[in-house]
C-alpha cells in the first residue's frame, strides 16, 4: 500500500483536482484507491458529490471514529470526507505537541488498498503535517508561475525540517505542472529555474488548462467520468500511467 | 481611514494580486495607502520585492513591535510585511480565546491613511479573523468557477457567525471576479447563481486573465508599475475608480 500526499501550501494549485483525477484514473485500471480529504474546505468531498455525511475525517482525527467507519464510495474509489469541523480539529490538534502522527496511526489498520492519496489544504498546518508523516512520498502540484516558486522553496524547507525533527525520509516523488497554458513563455523559465536550483524531478506528464476540469465538480464527478475525452481527462490518464511505473 | 480585508479561504483567487494592485492604483491618484500582509506565505511582501526585513507583522501581532516600526515603502504605499514566522503566531494566537482583536488594536494609532488593505491567507484561521475584526468592510475575490461557489457559502457563514459572536456589523462590500476568461460560459452561470442565492453585490469591474499579472511579482512590482498598459493594469485602475466612488 503506497500512501501519497498531494501538497502545496499555495492556494489553487490543482491539489484537489489532481487527487480526484489521479485516483479515478487508477481506479479505472482496477487499482484499489482510497482518497482522504484533509481540507476543512472539503472541496474534494464536495467535488465528488458527498454532501450529507454524518461522520468525517474530523471524527477520525479526534479519535471518535475509525477510518473504515466513515468511508463513502465514488467511481470505484473509497472516499474519507471532510468538512468545516476539520477547522476545529486543526485548532485542537495544533495546540498539542504530539498530535502529528494521528493520521499515520489511523491508517495502520487499512492494508488492502493499492494507493492512498491525501488531499491537503493550502497551509503548512498540523493537518498537512499529519499527511506528510502518514505518507511514503509526496507529489507537489504547481502552476508554472513566479509565486509558485516562492511556495516551492517553503515546501522544501518544511519537508527538510520534518524529516529532521521526526527522523523520517519523506521524498518528493515529483512536481506535477498543472493548469498549463503552453502559449505562456513563463513555463520554460520556471522549469529551468527548478532544474537549476533543486534536485527535484518534474514529471514528464503535465495537466493542461481545460475548462472541463473546473466544470466537473458541479456534476459531482471527476473530469475522467464527466468528460473522458477532454484534454484534462487524457492528461490525468497519462499521468496515472507515469505514476504507476514509478510506484510499482 | 477605511480598512478593507480582501478575503477568500479558497486558494489562488487573486487576493494578493488584488491587494497590491488596488493599493497601487489608489496610491497613483495620491491616496495614502497601507497594505498589511497577513499571510504566512508572505506572497504580498515577496511580490513587492520585500525580502530582507528584520521585523514583520508577526512581531506586531505578538505585541513586540508597533505597526509603525515595521513598515516599508513601495510604489508610494506603506507595506507591513509578513513571513513564515506568522505560522507560529497563528498557532500561539489560535490557542487563546481573546486574541481576535490584536490587529484591530495594533491599527488604532494609525489614523493618517486613506485606505488600509489587508491581504488574507487561504484559510478561516485566527489571522483572517483578526483581519475581519479590524475591517470596516470586506472584498471577496473570486474566480467564476464551481468550487469558488462552495467557498462563498463558507465565507458568508463565517461572517454571519463573527458578526453574531463579536456583535459586529462587518459588510461584504462586493465580489470582485478575477482571472476572468470571457470565452468561458461558466462565468454567466456562476454570476446568476450568486444573484439568485445571495444578497451580495458583484462589482461592475472585473479583472481579466492576463499573464502580465503573474509576471509582475518576479520584478518586485505591481502590474500597474510593471505593465501599465496591460489588460490587468487597466482593469485594476478601473476597479480602483469604482472602489473610490463606493468608499467616499
Ligand atoms: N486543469 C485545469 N484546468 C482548468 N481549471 C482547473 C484545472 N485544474 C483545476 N482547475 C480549477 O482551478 C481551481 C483550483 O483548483 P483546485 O481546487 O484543484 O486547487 P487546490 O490546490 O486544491 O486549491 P486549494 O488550495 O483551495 O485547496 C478550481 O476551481 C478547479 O476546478
Ligand atoms: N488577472 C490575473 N491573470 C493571470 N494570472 C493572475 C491574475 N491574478 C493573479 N494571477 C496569478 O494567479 C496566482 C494566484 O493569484 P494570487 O496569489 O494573487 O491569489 P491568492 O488568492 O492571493 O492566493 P493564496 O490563496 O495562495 O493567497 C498567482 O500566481 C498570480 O500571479
Ligand atoms: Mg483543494
Ligand atoms: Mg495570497
Amino acid at each position: 500500500m503506497t500512501t501519497v500526499a498531494i501538497i502545496n501550501q499555495k492556494g489553487g494549485t490543482g491539489k484537489t483536482t489532481t487527487t480526484i483525477n489521479l485516483g479515478s484514473a487508477l481506479a479505472k485500471i482496477d487499482k484499489k484507491v482510497l482518497l482522504l480529504d484533509m481540507d476543512p474546505q472539503g472541496n474534494l468531498s464536495y467535488s465528488l458529490g458527498m454532501n450529507d455525511f454524518d461522520y468525517s475525517m474530523a471524527d477520525v482525527l479526534l479519535g471518535e471514529k475509525k477510518l473504515m467507519e466513515i468511508l463513502g464510495e465514488r467511481e470505484g474509489m473509497s472516499i474519507a470526507p471532510s468538512d468545516i469541523h476539520m477547522a476545529d480539529v486543526e485548532l485542537s490538534l495544533g495546540s498539542a505537541d504530539d498530535q502529528a502522527e494521528v493520521l499515520l496511526n489511523a491508517l495502520k489498520p487499512l492494508t488492502d488498498y493499492d494507493f492512498v492519496l491525501i488531499d491537503c489544504p493550502p497551509s503548512l498546518s498540523i493537518l498537512t503535517l499529519n499527511a506528510l508523516l502518514a505518507s511514503d512520498n509526496v507529489i507537489i502540484t504547481m502552476q508554472m508561475e513566479v509565486l509558485s516558486l516562492q511556495g516551492l522553496d517553503m515546501i522544501m524547507q518544511t519537508i527538510q525540517k520534518v524529516n529532521k525533527v521526526f527522523k523520517k525520509n519523506i521524498k518528493v516523488q515529483g512536481i506535477l505542472p498543472v493548469m498549463v497554458d503552453k502559449r505562456r513563455k513563463l513555463i520554460h523559465e520556471v522549469r529551468e529555474y527548478i532544474d537549476e536550483n533543486y534536485d527535484l524531478k518534474i514529471f514528464d506528464s503535465f495537466i493542461r488548462n481545460n475548462v472541463k476540469a473546473s466544470e466537473a465538480p458541479s456534476f459531482g464527478q471527476s473530469v475522467i467520468a464527466y468528460q473522458p475525452n477532454s484534454n484534462s481527462a487524457k492528461d490525468y490518464k497519462g499521468f496515472a500511467n507515469e505514476f504507476l511505473k514509478l510506484n510499482s
